[in-house]
């Protein structure tokens, strides 16, 4: 039986820490 | 000193509600120590570290991006009040570095060094074809705005004689040819109607200043200029200058007229 690897018990995506969220507009 | 081992700096999440209270003490520093220009608002963080301080406390490392806003460092407005310069005004952001110490619940700003720098013309242009883009304080037309604008002001008022303290913002359009200036004055001891000669008017104790909006339009019948001042509640002279402190608003008033400087500075106050 093949298995896709890294589909069973994957983690799921891990936010990046940084950088924090744009509040305006970037230039 | 000895060598310590095991120094190193904790990841922290840039959007981490201390992260933000710390990027906001580092905002009100820079708004505090700004000697000219704008106000700046805080757009993003971009790094964060967390180093443990010996024996207490610890000391945060942030780079943030900062937004200019359209209330000048002298204009008593709270920042929260202040709109950000839009991307079709020439937007200017400010790049900063700060090393803020937390201890006993205190926030301290240990060092801080900030640059700015505005929109790229192009970019300004891209979504606003017509915009007006910013020009060197020392370009002609701007002296010329400048001086046009504040004797129109002079003469419709009856009262003090203001001088000029600051161009803070200079722009111009090409079709119809057009400059238009944000500057900073100040209150003297002469009255607007006897003024003779400008240079012998000094600003008062008590300070007071005020922020104008102006515009010179050229036209076929000649020069089209309109002005707006908002004066602002006087300020008392502090009763000894902290150079650490708030921008010592009275030693700028000698020296920055017609300033040369480029459009976007930020200049901070010295450092702690």
């Amino acid at each position: 039986k093949v298995v896709q690897p890294g589909t069973v018990g994957a983690a799921g995506p891990v936010a990046p820490l940084c950088p924090g969220r744009v509040r305006h507009f970037k230039i | 000193a000895p060598h310590i081992t095991g120094m190193s700096f904790k990841e922290v999440a840039c959007d981490d509600p201390e992260v933000e209270q710390v990027a906001l003490v580092a905002v009100d520093y820079l708004n505090q120590h700004l000697l000219h220009g704008f106000k700046h608002i805080l757009n993003q963080i971009d790094k964060v570290k967390m180093w443990n301080r010996r024996p207490f406390g610890v000391v945060y490392e942030l780079e943030i991006d900062t937004l200019e806003t359209t209330c000048h460092v002298l204009d008593p407005t709270p920042l929260a009040n202040c709109s950000v310069r839009q991307l079709t005004e020439h937007a200017v952001e400010g790049d900063c570095d700060f090393h803020v110490l937390k201890q006993d619940g205190q926030f301290t700003v240990m060092h801080s060094q900030c640059h700015s720098n505005p929109d790229s013309a192009e970019d300004v242009h891209k979504v606003c074809p017509s915009c007006a883009i910013l020009i060197p304080f020392n370009d002609t037309s701007v002296v010329h705005t400048v001086k046009a604008a504040l004797d129109a002001f002079n003469a419709q008022n009856n009262g003090t004689y203001f001088k000029l303290v600051e161009i803070s913002r200079a722009q111009n359009v090409p079709l119809p040819v057009s400059t238009f200036v944000e500057f900073v004055v100040a209150a003297t001891d002469c009255t607007a109607q006897e003024v003779t000669d400008p240079a012998k008017c000094n600003l008062l104790a008590e300070k007071q200043y005020g922020f104008c909006k102006a515009s010179l339009v050229q036209r076929l019948g000649g020069e089209e200029v309109s002005v707006a001042c908002k004066v602002f509640q006087k300020q008392p002279q502090p009763a000894s200058v902290n150079t650490a402190g708030p921008a010592p608003a009275g030693d700028q008033t000698e020296t920055a007229a017609l300033p040369a400087a480029p459009p976007a500075s930020l200049v901070v106050g010295p450092m702690v």
